[in-house]
């Protein structure tokens, strides 16, 4: 479904060179529920951005369901990325003057559905993630761990094949966050891909692999019984 | 040092109310090192925005050192603010074209002193929260958790009677937070009073006293042990 081969990412910073991931070879299959953990600034939003193709390995390769993702055009990409791809940022990047139900349907907006078509979904899905009552709130009349929910939701609208979810419950409470866990456990029960990196162990506990990054390189990889 | 009294909150939504806080009566005393807990959206970053003169509650009051807070202008909270209070926004607010060390120096820049002055110290609070490689980085050459701990920082620099913290470590590894409260505890220790949002049970546990917010209101408020 993903995969790295020999992957890595260099930044470039002033007159030095940060490697911010270096010679990472991983295989996701087809329903796998990955977590992704390590120290702040181990590489882990730079791996997710790569396996998403929010941005380019500097060395290796990166493909997605046998086609690459390097080396090809931004518009090539981006096509792709909708297709197949879920993504909630680490900051969420919510559009500031679209309400919150509008900011989850917008994947399916720029698809050209109309809202009217969208909406119910939109709600459907915000509902699942405790938001009922904030369906017309814009960004600003949020909380941030409401925001996060938002960002959750409009991650899944498309049905994407892959969801990749950058700290999804860095915000929540430890209730809040169980119940994403849950919606997420369930929906990779029902087949969907997830590739979520977090600080917290608990989460972890939900997948079925942890991959560990020590200072831009995977330190550990294991599988969590139950399959 | 902080006192609150029958103060509330409502926000105007469309044609709805929302009472994000509810008749919050609250004496924090100086020295002390509070954290405040509660679901998404149970009004955390609201009370700590009252608490730091960052919004004017709807009713009752609110004292900063037996000033009022509450019904005064915009220029006497800003100095107010800027003289006591240091402030870890739940999103950062660093400005995307400083480095952390001009983000982190910015409150005394804004007082007067020179960068050249300014700089050292704002250097070494970087050095104390891990980031000695990372003084020339911009907001967007850097990690989540790096964004995070340049605010911290940045929130120290002015030696500020309180710290208000809204979730200072949500984007930081469970490691990399222990040395964030090792750091507070330390300042609190040195007379610092602090006050953190967090949804983090092990970071309340570095406090003194834990209250508990639900629907806007305090639900609990534990006082814990060694003192
Ligand atoms: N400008 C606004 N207009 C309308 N409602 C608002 C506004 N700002 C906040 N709210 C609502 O007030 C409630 C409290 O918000 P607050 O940001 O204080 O929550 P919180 O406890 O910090 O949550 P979190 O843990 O998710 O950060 C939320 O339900 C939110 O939707
Ligand atoms: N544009 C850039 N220029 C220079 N360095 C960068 C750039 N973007 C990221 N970095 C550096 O690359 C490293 C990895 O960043 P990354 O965002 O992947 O870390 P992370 O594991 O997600 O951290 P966190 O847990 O704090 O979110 C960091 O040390 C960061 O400073
Ligand atoms: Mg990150
Ligand atoms: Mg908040």
């Amino acid at each position: 479904m993903i995969e790295l081969r020999h992957a890595g990412k260099k930044f470039r910073q002033g007159t030095r060179q940060i490697q911010a991931l270096r010679d990472v070879t991983l295989v996701i299959k087809k329903g796998e529920f990955l977590s992704i953990m390590g120290p702040s600034g181990s590489g882990k939003s730079t791996l997710l951005n790569l396996m998403g193709g929010l941005d380019q390995p500097t060395e290796g390769e990166v493909f997605l369901d046998g086609r690459p993702l390097h080396g090809i055009t931004d518009n090539e990409v981006t096509l792709l990325r909708r297709r197949h791809i879920g993504y909630v940022f680490q900051f969420f990047n919510l559009l500031p003057l679209l309400t919150a139900a509008e900011n989850v349907g917008l994947p399916l907006l720029l698809d050209g559905l109309p809202f009217s078509q969208v909406k119910p979904r939109a709600c459907a899905l915000l509902r699942q993630v405790g938001l009922a009552e904030r369906t017309e709130h814009r960004p600003d009349q949020l909380s941030g761990g409401e925001m996060q929910r938002v960002a959750i939701a409009r991650a899944l609208i498309a049905n994407p094949a892959v969801l990749l979810a950058d700290e999804p419950t860095g915000n929540l409470d430890s209730h809040t966050s169980e119940e994403i866990f849950l919606l997420l456990k369930s929906l990779n029960n029902q087949g969907q891909t997830i590739v979520m990196v977090t600080h917290d162990p608990k989460a972890a506990a939900y997948g079925s692999r942890i991959v560990t990054l020590k200072d831009g390189a995977p330190a550990q990889d294991i599988s969590i019984g139950e399959h």
